[in-house]
């Protein structure tokens, strides 16, 4: 089962053009294993993506070094993915 | 041991084993006015059932409306068991849907991606695409919403087979879409196709793979922004409403681009909501409102297409 311990979501407000080529230099960056959660790069609305554990560190200093500004929305995925087990096993019973 | 639908935890998220237990049960108690339909088996051998809700007559106009064709998007599997639910309990009882089961069928489908969904619970939570294999890559699975004859491997869809919004090989190469088309086809007769995705809160209409907009965007946007109306009522829920490109991106090969191509005139696709940052891990203490006001969305688009036969 694969787990997802350290992974963040980090929500990034896209303000620029320069922004959006800074994010599309990230999605063809597929070594990090980034899973967009939302699609498409617009000023209008944020961009979700969980950034696996291991690339956590890479991307936040890309988005700083590219003055991307993003909060990280989900500090630990599989916390959250532990209680929707346990809440599922106890429905069950 | 009886089995009834009161007894169903709608509030909480279930196994497709679960899922299509209950679809039973719901037909059982339901048997004048919901059929199984098998519509084939996935890419792992599994069924792949839609639920008519049909009161008689041959061939009727008829509305789809599927869940869960991206797998990990849990919430609009749980609102689509409610929604089946809804449907049965209220006809007979709510004169909108009595009259509307009156004159139309419709095609629910709870589950669109089953192998996926299985994969969700058992091995990767975070799973979209289906499950079958791509010789010459270790990856599996394409995105069942890229790989629908609209506009095939255009933008918005990747050609590689370890991405998440992987095309694949082909147009209706998953067996899961082939399905769905074959039933469409077969059947002739529909006159609404909706897809009930998550995230974000929009509703949209064609097109996805060209930005062009499509010959009856003026009417489709104002169903579109009275359905929101009436699920914004309850809950207040934000969400935008137009075409695919427009608000989010352009994406080729989704399925409403398809059927409005094959002249499906009221097609769209619902984002269901995530108000609590929770993306596809929404608690399950908000699918029944989900539900609830994705119903109230759903049902005037269906009233309206009901009203305007074309």
């Amino acid at each position: 089962k694969e787990l997802f311990n350290g992974d963040q979501v980090l929500r990034i407000h896209v303000e620029s053009e320069d922004h959006i080529q800074a994010l599309k230099e990230l999605e063809e960056d597929v070594d990090s294993g980034l899973d967009f959660w939302t699609h498409g790069f617009s000023t209008e609305r944020p961009i979700d993506i969980r950034v696996p554990h291991s690339s956590l560190s890479a991307v936040k200093d890309f988005l700083k070094k590219n003055n991307v500004p993003f909060n990280v929305m989900i500090n630990n995925v599989q916390e959250l993915l532990d209680r929707e087990k346990s809440e599922m096993v106890s429905n069950a019973k | 041991m009886e089995r009834s639908t009161k007894s169903f935890n709608f509030a909480a998220y279930h196994d497709l084993e679960t899922i299509y237990s209950f679809m039973d049960t719901l037909v059982a108690s339901h048997p004048n006015l919901i059929t199984k339909v098998h519509i084939g088996n996935s890419y792992e051998n599994r069924p792949m059932y839609a639920l008519k809700f049909s009161t008689g007559g041959v061939n009727r106009p008829a509305i789809w409306v599927d869940a869960g064709i991206h797998s990990r998007e849990w919430v609009t599997q749980a609102s689509a068991v409610w929604i089946a639910n809804k449907i049965a309990s209220n006809y007979g009882v709510d004169p909108s849907v009595t009259s509307l089961l009156g004159q139309m069928d419709i095609y629910l489908m709870i589950v669109t991606n089953p192998d996926g969904y299985v994969f969700t619970h058992t091995n990767n939570r975070m799973w979209r695409k289906t499950r079958s294999v791509k010789s010459g890559s270790s990856c599996r699975g394409v995105d069942p919403n890229r790989n629908w004859d609209a506009g095939f491997g255009g933008p918005g869809a990747s050609k590689d087979p370890c991405s998440d919004s992987y095309h694949g090989p082909y147009a209706h190469s998953e067996v899961e879409v082939k399905n769905v088309v074959d039933l469409i086809m077969g059947h002739g007769n529909f006159k609404s196709f909706i897809s009930v995705h998550s995230y974000s809160q929009l509703l949209m209409y064609p097109y996805g793979y060209t930005c062009t907009d499509i010959p009856d965007m003026s009417e489709l946007h104002s169903v579109g922004t009275a359905a929101i109306k009436e699920l914004t009522s309850l809950y207040n829920t934000r969400y935008q409403v137009g075409s695919i490109c427009k608000i989010i991106y352009q994406a080729s090969g989704g399925s409403i681009d398809w059927t409005y191509d094959i002249g499906i005139k009221y097609s769209f696709a619902f984002e269901l909501r995530d108000t609590g940052f929770y993306g596809f891990l929404l608690p399950a203490n908000q699918i029944i409102p989900t539900a609830e006001e994705t119903w109230l969305g759903l049902k005037y688009i269906m009233e309206y297409v009901r009203n305007h036969p074309y």
